[in-house]
């Protein structure tokens, strides 16, 4: 338990660093695969004026990273390979040594976009305000029994790839089913990042989120 | 790298008793909802006369393990939370710890399916014989530059959900190139476990390593 207490202490720091600068930050979490940064490619770049940055996190590379830099966003990379061991999560000492690269001065929002991973992201705070988890419906109606942790832990669950629905055998009422056995009422949308389908919704959340703070 | 150390001992004292028993263990890997079990429900049931158990290895809970003893198939269950801190990976020990539970006299075959995740899994040794890995064409072309360790760590890629191409935009050969500069000429194979396409010879690839033993 030790070391969720020394996360807990940084990512306190990371938050209190987040306030001076009125920085409303987003930890996004999934499966690999779920469609985190195709949803970013579609809302990052307007935002009714609410100016983002992305901080992308990764076992190794910047694929993601240079798929949004290319919408002219402020965008950092951390690799949790070579530097944190390949560890499968963010955590806030991983988000604070990359403090000094982000251009808190000139964002109103911040999205971590975190490793690709249903189990331990969710036990690791980085300073976040908030949590929101992205779902594909290729995933099956049973994830959130599985995996109950990451599901909890989210303020907001995007439903993805509805665009593929007629084409499986996937269960949208026993999804939701599941979805309240482990956090009931949750919020929940249902988008296509392919489509477009929904994808206001969640550009209006996010708006909504960074206008929280202001 | 201790604790990776101690790992390699315990797998290798599983690895004993697998061959005391003449039991082929194959260590079955993923993201979270590649179709691990799918896959399972439509093979473990026919192998040929090959006798095969299951060990199911998920955070909590008994989903999978239930969807495959209704094949009237061995199946012993490892939930990670609580007993073993709600890991995101199987290792030794907790596969040592399920031995006394395992009809190693009544089976040649058994199939570990792991927790679902593309990063820890492929790092822990836990007395097999061999790795698979499935992919699903849902999670896109990207996964083996951004889990290089998964891809590079097992002996077969199985590539699933191909009924569902005809609504992607995914690039079977751009997958392949990515692939092969991750894990050069891997085998790989095409399945759908929802139709059935490609199935044979997972089946087969399962009972000529069964026989590899023999
Ligand atoms: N279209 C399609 N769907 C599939 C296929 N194989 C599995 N699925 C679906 O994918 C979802 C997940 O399948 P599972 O077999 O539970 O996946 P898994 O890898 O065992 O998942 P975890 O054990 O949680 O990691 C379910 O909704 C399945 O019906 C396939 O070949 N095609
Ligand atoms: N059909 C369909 N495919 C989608 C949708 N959203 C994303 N995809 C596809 O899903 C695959 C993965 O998308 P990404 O956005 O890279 O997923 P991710 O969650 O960022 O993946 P990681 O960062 O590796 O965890 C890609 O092939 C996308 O084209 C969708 O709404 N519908
Ligand atoms: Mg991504
Ligand atoms: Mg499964
Ligand atoms: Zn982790
Ligand atoms: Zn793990």
């Amino acid at each position: 338990e030790g070391v969720l207490d020394a996360n807990d202490t940084l990512a306190r720091a990371n938050r209190a660093d987040f306030d001076r600068a009125s920085v409303t930050v987003v930890n996004l979490m999934s499966a690999p695969g779920a469609g985190k940064t195709t949803l970013l490619e579609r809302t990052v770049g307007d935002l009714d004026g609410v100016r983002v940055g992305v901080l992308e996190g990764d076992v190794q590379g910047s694929l993601d990273a240079d798929r949004l830099s290319a919408l002219h966003v402020p965008v950092t990379q951390i690799n949790t390979d070579p530097g944190f061991g390949g560890e499968c999560h963010l955590d806030a000492n991983m988000v604070r040594s990359a403090m000094p690269a982000l251009p808190l001065e000139e964002i109103d929002l911040l999205v971590i976009e975190n490793v690709g991973n249903l189990v331990c992201p969710a036990e690791f705070r980085v300073g976040e305000d908030v949590r929101v988890m992205v779902s594909s419906v290729t995933e099956g109606e049973d994830k959130p029994l599985k995996y109950p942790l990451m599901f909890r832990a989210c303020e907001l669950v995007i439903v993805n790839k509805v665009d593929l629905l007629p084409h499986l055998d996937y269960d949208l009422d026993l999804f939701d089913y599941h979805l309240d056995a482990v956090h009931p009422g949750v919020p929940r949308m249902l988008v296509s990042a392919r489509t477009g389908e929904g994808v206001e919704g969640w550009r209006d959340w996010l708006v909504e989120v960074a206008r929280r703070r202001a």
